[in-house]
């Protein structure tokens, strides 16, 4: 028989939420010449059983999502980062090197359950 | 909440908060890589980040090295063709072992590139240091000469491939004694140009900025199977 899913708001489901790192905050404006700061964002939210079914989470989050229902013990499905993209950063080191370098998965574009 | 930041700055691939005494100009180069990828990084455009189309290399760091060395003077300046003597010195213990040299290239800044103020026709002599300077000997022993050009004015930037030099130096730190760079005035000269040169060596010594611009790939980053077709 179909298991009466726990009805969840929208805006408690997992989804991206925006976050913008400045480097100001945390005074490094000092020595990364560009960028500013960059839109990190991250992944919050619940993952209800119904959500697996629809949003892109992975086979086992379903899984996990309907043991969960059956043995409230088993925790749920987590909101996770599903797509992410890198950033790059010119900065000068304590040698009075510019340096220019990319660092992979540093922005949250996309979030699902995992 | 206080910010872990030395870990988030190893993971920079830093031991510690760089504090920079002096500002570096950051070549036109650097800035157009770092805006192409900040464009594509936007528009969701997959970038193979291991690979630095600008400059055709492979490599995921890009290092602008300034050079560290000094002038030197020879007492018989007047005799000699010699207009500018300098050892050009670069730190290359920033790049750690593991990571594969795929360019090295050294930019020599000789001022504007216009066509006010025309100097006489120069050589241009670039040769690896193979003994360490020794105070009060005017000149570092020049070993092997790898280039020996002529400067026609005006003249800008000038890059020469240093890639051997560096893996070597690289390879082994001892090896890096640095560069002799020698320009000399082309043909002879008489008295009455003696003067006007004194003022072009003078604004030569005044403009040349060199560095070195270092591009390296780290293997544990870039695997060969990385390189996205394109």
């Amino acid at each position: 028989a179909a298991i009466p899913a726990p009805y969840a708001s929208c805006k408690n489901l997992c989804h991206r939420h925006q976050l913008f790192i400045n480097f100001r905050d945390l005074g490094w404006h000092k020595w990364i010449i560009a960028p500013k700061g960059f839109m990190a964002n991250y992944c919050h939210g619940d993952c209800p059983f119904s959500m697996t079914t629809s949003l892109n989470s992975s086979n086992y989050a379903f899984m996990q999502a309907l043991m969960h229902v059956v043995d409230p013990a088993i925790p749920q499905a987590v909101c996770i980062p599903t797509k992410l993209s890198p950033i790059s950063m010119l900065y000068q080191d304590n040698d009075d090197n510019v340096i220019l370098r990319h660092y992979e998965d540093m922005v949250v574009d996309e979030c699902g359950c995992g | 909440l206080r910010f872990r930041e030395h870990v988030f700055l190893k993971f920079l691939g830093l031991d510690k908060v760089p504090s920079p005494q002096k500002f570096q100009p950051v070549p036109y180069i650097m800035k157009k890589i770092f805006q192409d990828q900040e464009a594509a990084a936007t528009t969701g455009v997959s970038q193979d980040l291991c690979y630095v189309k600008e400059l055709g290399v492979r490599g995921n760091v890009l290092r602008l090295l300034p050079d560290q060395g000094f002038f030197l003077y020879s007492e018989n300046f007047s005799e000699a063709s010699s207009c500018l003597q300098k050892l050009l010195y670069f730190n290359l213990s920033a790049i750690k072992d593991k990571k594969q040299l795929t360019m090295a290239q050294l930019g020599l800044d000789l001022g504007p590139n216009t066509y006010y103020n025309l100097g006489p026709e120069m050589e241009l002599a670039l040769s690896l240091v193979q003994e360490p300077h020794v105070w009060g000997r005017f000149i570092p022993k020049p070993g092997k000469m790898f280039v020996l050009q002529s400067v026609p004015w005006p003249q800008g930037v000038l890059y020469f491939n240093l890639l051997d030099v560096a893996k070597d130096w690289n390879d082994n730190h001892q090896k890096n004694l640095g560069l002799f760079l020698e320009m000399l005035v082309k043909g002879d000269r008489d008295a009455g140009v003696n003067f006007q040169l004194e003022d072009i060596c003078a604004r030569l010594r005044r403009s040349l900025h060199a560095s070195l611009l270092v591009v390296t790939l780290n293997p544990e980053q870039c695997h060969p199977s990385s390189r996205k077709r394109r």
